[in-house]
């Protein structure tokens, strides 16, 4: 992606580093260099992403480099989301097996 | 309602934080903590639940592709309780595993399920009273997460896009940092005091605050309070109840 210099962050420079740390801290490696400079690009993007979210919070989060911060959101949507709630909650009948109290 | 609880202070009550890995069953991790917190308050006894017994066991089958925490509670009474976890271990593969449920004692179990009111302080007093809860949240914002507490608004985090779910373990508030005088290098509102939830995660210990994060508690901040769910747990009674004199 072509990220917009004033949030490309770190410099590309500094980037590789920042990414190159990131790769040992959670033990990533990557397949071959064109896979290697993708997930460089959607780390950098995500780095600029965290920190527009930094600037939009109303709290005190703090927003960075993360475990999944070489996963785009989709990636990271498909890994650790489980499929949508409904809307409401489907009726269901519960029915408990045993009639002997105090059992399980 | 007491203005902060914690129950990750009460010895032996919350259990270590897990890691889903490549498995999505946050639901199943969120109601298999929710049912071993709630039984080792009321009975002191310290089990650890299957997490895999509801993965295999669950009616729409999926096993480690997504599922939905009243799916697993009616898992549990379907099976008349869990096994432990040493005996029925978490895999975290993909596809699911037939149920094994019926080979195993069950360590523990729950008398029903039930859904509380999307009122942030009724859900409070609650958790405050008998025990933490499991909540569905979008959790769209957590890839970024460092730590401090989130406060989004609808149009930053979508409350009625809730995809993961996870255990609501306390509450409190973060005292305000009122700056006086002293300019900070970058421009930090002043800010009141801010409540939040604690939420336990099932990312792993390296993710967020040790595995736990922190939302504002109070303007249902990424749907938080749409699908506040959890298991009821009586204390196990060995005589017949009293019954009504004629």
């Amino acid at each position: 992606d072509s990220l917009p210099t004033k949030d490309a962050g770190p410099r590309p420079l500094e980037l590789k580093e920042v990414f190159k740390l990131f790769q040992i801290q959670f033990n990533r490696s990557y397949s071959n260099p064109a896979e290697y400079t993708r997930r460089l690009g959607i780390f950098a993007h995500n780095l600029a992403q965290a920190q527009r979210l930094q600037e939009e919070d109303l709290g005190t989060a703090e927003f960075g480099q993360t475990p999944f911060s070489d996963l785009t959101e989709e990636e990271f949507g498909q890994l650790y989301g489980h499929q949508r709630a409904p809307e409401r909650i489907p009726n269901m009948a519960k029915k408990v097996k045993s009639e002997r109290w105090g059992e399980s | 309602v007491p203005p902060t609880c914690d129950w990750r202070k009460v010895k032996n009550i919350i259990s270590s934080i897990k890691n889903q890995g490549n498995c999505k069953c946050c639901w199943a991790m969120a109601a298999a903590d929710n049912i071993q917190t709630l039984w080792r308050i009321k009975t002191q006894q310290l089990v650890d639940v299957s997490v895999q017994e509801l993965l295999d066991c669950d009616r729409c089958g999926n096993g480690c592709n997504g599922g939905f925490v009243w799916d697993a509670y009616i898992t549990v009474l379907n099976n008349s309780g869990l096994a432990s976890e040493e005996d029925y271990p978490f895999q975290g593969h993909q596809k699911p595993h037939r149920c094994l449920a019926d080979k195993y004692r069950k360590v523990a179990w729950i008398q029903d399920f039930t859904m509380l009111s999307s009122n942030e302080q009724v859900i409070a007093g609650y958790l405050a009273i008998h025990g933490p809860i499991t909540v569905t949240i979008n959790m769209k914002l957590l890839q970024y997460y460092q730590k401090g507490v989130i406060k989004a608004t609808p149009s930053t985090c979508d409350p009625r896009l809730v995809n993961h779910s996870v255990l609501l373990v306390g509450f409190g508030k973060e005292k305000g940092d009122m700056q006086t005088g002293t300019l900070l290098s970058h421009s930090r509102k002043p800010r009141r005091s801010t409540p939040y939830w604690i939420l336990k995660n099932s990312w792993g210990a390296e993710w967020g605050e040790k595995g736990y994060f922190r939302l504002y508690r109070g303007n249902n901040t990424c749907g938080i309070a749409k699908y506040p769910i959890t298991a009821r747990v009586d204390r196990p009674v060995k005589k017949a109840p009293v019954s009504c004199p004629p």
